[in-house]
């Protein structure tokens, strides 16, 4: 699963998430990337979050939407609300999950508990920030 | 100017880390740093959020390191099937589909849907005929198959057929 969030010089939010599935996956099985709310969500007033991981732990949490929640409702920031996520009832929802994240006031997260989790991310004028963490 | 940013995640099919060959990695890198870079001009300019997003996941599924896309996974029957959404913050509006085959880029069709339909997510055939009317990109299927791709298929079929049968 790829994803991009990205806040423009309007401050407006968006958010893309595109996927291959995973390998020797049922046929017509949706995980979550195509699901707004499951791995895909933005909304001005908030966050956009992309998701990646276990598809289908992910959609029972409801995760993208989650994190959109606790930014808008909790007043968490971007990253805050990622951590807060990825620990969401944790033994109900045991899987891998990553998110990347950027909230209305510029704050960029990336948050995962994968095997491994390539991103990137650059704010404004600044060096670009390439990782593959393990 | 005001704050701007793009954030990026890029999976592969190889979730084993000791799996992970040092070239592997620096295509992956090299692969991470040209999706950013596609966004941040767009955003850099003064481009749209929606824009950069698009054009961010474009460039990842263009490559074959990437699984969406070219380089996809492969479901049970070895075939490519792919996924894509997109969400305008500004708007609320968003479009998604699923199980397609064939359209180049997934997102752009997700797009598609969202700015030249009434709907919010379109499956399967339905998707693929949406994109042929709206003159998206089309290819055919050894441009998504990687060899990568296929190896970890077979070693995942060759597992389950080790598999006691339970049934008749």
């Amino acid at each position: 699963t790829v994803g991009a969030v990205a806040l423009d010089q309007e401050g407006n939010l968006a958010v893309a998430t595109s996927t291959g599935g995973i390998e020797g996956q049922q046929k017509g099985r949706v995980g979550d990337s195509p699901v707004l709310g499951g791995g895909t969500y933005a909304a001005n007033e908030a966050c956009a979050v992309s998701c990646t991981g276990d598809g289908e732990v992910i959609l029972r949490g409801a995760l993208a939407h989650e994190v959109y929640a606790l930014v808008k409702y909790k007043g968490l920031t971007a990253s805050e609300a990622c951590r807060e996520a990825l620990h969401l009832r944790a033994e109900d929802l045991k899987g891998d999950k990553g998110f990347i994240a950027i909230d209305k006031d510029g704050n960029v997260a990336v948050e995962s508990n994968t095997n491994i989790m390539r991103c990137a991310y650059r704010i404004g004028d600044e060096q670009p920030f390439v990782a593959v963490w393990r | 100017m005001k704050t701007y940013a793009i954030v990026i995640h890029g999976g592969a099919v190889t979730m084993d880390p000791s799996k992970l060959s040092p070239e592997e990695e620096a295509a992956q890198r090299h692969g991470l740093q040209e999706s950013l870079q596609a966004g941040w001009e767009i955003l850099h300019r003064g481009g749209s959020a929606l824009d950069a997003v698009e054009a961010a996941v474009q460039s990842l599924e263009n490559n074959e390191h990437f699984n969406a896309g070219r380089g996809s996974s492969l479901n049970m029957q070895g075939e490519v099937q792919m996924d894509a959404a997109i969400m305008d913050g500004r708007t609320l509006n968003a479009g998604a589909v699923n199980s397609v085959r064939y359209v180049k880029n997934p997102v752009s069709l997700a797009r598609m849907v969202m700015e030249k339909s009434e709907h919010v997510y379109i499956a399967g055939d339905g998707a693929t005929e949406f994109a042929l009317q709206h003159g998206l990109t089309m290819e055919a299927v050894h441009y998504f198959e990687t060899e990568k791709a296929r190896k970890e298929w077979l070693e995942i079929i060759q597992e389950e057929e080790k598999q006691p049968q339970e049934h008749d």
